[in-house]
């Protein structure tokens, strides 16, 4: 699944 | 965790740090633009909704705590310490930082990933991190001499956005991630903008002179 990896950036 | 990731994050930190400890210990905002840090602390407070709801690691948690503690502090210092608000420079420190908050959020209502108040808040501050900079680079040029600490304080907030970039094509390319275009798109303008003072940055340095940004 792509999950939006910005959820666990800065 | 990539190392540009933790290298931009670090730069970040380090940015926050140099600008504290020439406010706290010199007790001076000469060259500091009020406007700027502002903008960065609202940045802060629109991307951090989600500080209470999610929990991400220890770490992105007290990260997000220091850049909303330092963005706050630093602008408690400069408007109200008795001592340091004397060396805010008002007269110079004229960018109407409003032209920059309506466009970014009108922006965010229009171009998001989802309309919902936090995703639209999250894309607001997108934006608004991207010309959070500009009455600071103003600042600068009115400026005529531009101190060590608000040189590198600049060049260290300008390097960390960098470093993201190097971090999102890592990630691109190693896992089974997206970024979203606007992540990019804000990133890579907010970065170019820097790129006239990362010039005259590297200038002043390599000549061994004091930075001047042209007028």
């Amino acid at each position: 699944d792509k999950m939006n990896m910005r959820k666990d950036e800065l | 965790m990539n190392i540009f990731r933790l290298a931009g994050d670090m730069t970040h930190l380090a940015s926050v740090l140099v600008l504290l400890l020439k406010i706290h210990t010199i007790k001076s905002c000469a060259g500091v633009s009020l406007k700027t840090q502002e903008l960065y602390a609202l940045v802060f407070a629109t991307r951090y909704l989600d500080i209470v709801t999610d929990f991400i690691s220890v770490y992105n948690t007290v990260m997000k705590l220091i850049f909303l503690g330092s963005s706050f502090s630093i602008v408690w210092y400069i408007r109200h310490h008795r001592v340091v608000r004397r060396s805010y420079d008002k007269d110079q420190d004229t960018f109407r930082h409003y032209l920059l908050m309506i466009p970014c959020m009108l922006l965010a209502l229009f171009v998001h990933e989802k309309f919902t108040f936090k995703e639209v808040m999250w894309t607001f501050s997108l934006y608004l991190e991207a010309v959070a900079i500009l009455p600071q680079l103003v600042l600068l040029q009115r400026t005529r001499n531009i101190d060590n600490l608000t040189g590198q304080y600049v060049f260290l907030l300008g390097a960390y956005r960098g470093l993201y970039i190097f971090n999102w094509i890592y990630r691109y390319f190693t896992e089974p991630h997206f970024v979203h275009w606007i992540t990019w798109i804000a990133g890579v303008v907010q970065t170019l903008l820097y790129a006239d003072f990362f010039y005259y940055y590297f200038e002043s340095w390599k000549n061994n002179v004091r930075l001047q940004l042209p007028a």
